[in-house]
């Protein structure tokens, strides 16, 4: 099936991304 | 509004809607895709994913780690994948030097997973047409499917697996859960999409 690596990229972006926001909101002094 | 058709762009609202909008402490929802391979066995595959973590972030950082090693290579694993998404191979910032923990490491792995033929939890619960439902570390200990066993180690303490009409839901979490109809309800009204 052609479509799953393309869905598994998309996925893994997304969760590369929050990982990202999540980090950068944690380690900020006005973050959660 | 979602609509009734399958489309891997509201998938992913449907698993934030799902896990966001859940009264329990969900981890991760995943949505196993099922389709065919080349000799025409059924074979649920990745769909996409949604990932939360844990409400307790410290919990989840002191004690699900894994090693210094295993840190290494998680750490080295995460960073190749930005560079491979990104393009780039000059990633400086904190994103790959901040611990991955377990829940984090078995929601990548999983992207690299499939089971075919009602293989695994997913498979078991598409295969048979009812949800499995293991609540408690022992009880994921003790599973027969790898996948639970697995789940266990990397800290969850309760794995579920809804089937849909062309997939499967799974849901994990380092919370003891218990059966909720109110849950399975939701799947079945966000995930039975005609294909």
């Amino acid at each position: 099936n052609g479509d799953l690596p393309i869905a598994r990229a998309k996925s893994l972006q997304r969760f590369l991304e929050r990982r990202r926001e999540r980090l950068i909101s944690a380690s900020s002094p006005y973050g959660r | 509004p979602l609509t009734p058709h399958f489309n891997q762009e509201t998938l992913q609202q449907r698993l934030q809607a799902l896990i966001e909008g859940a009264r329990e402490s969900w981890t991760y929802a995943i949505f196993w895709q099922s389709s065919y391979d080349y000799s025409g066995a059924s074979v649920l595959g990745w769909g996409d994913g949604y990932y939360k973590g844990e409400e307790d972030k410290t919990k989840a950082k002191s004690k699900n780690s894994g090693s210094i090693s295993e840190q290494q290579h998680r750490k080295k694993v995460l960073r190749e994948l930005n560079s491979l998404i990104s393009g780039s191979t000059t990633i400086t910032d904190e994103q790959v030097d901040e611990e991955v923990t377990d829940t984090e490491w078995f929601f990548l792995v999983s992207m690299t997973q499939s089971f075919v033929n009602g293989g695994g939890l997913p498979g078991q619960a598409f295969f048979n047409g009812s949800p499995v439902w293991v609540a408690g570390s022992d009880r994921l200990a003790g599973s027969p499917c790898e996948r639970a066993r697995q789940g266990q180690v990397f800290g969850l303490q309760t794995l579920v697996c809804i089937p849909s009409a062309n997939g499967v839901v799974e849901l994990g979490s380092t919370e003891m859960i218990f059966q909720s109809l109110d849950l399975m309800n939701k799947v079945r009204y966000l995930f039975n999409f005609n294909s």
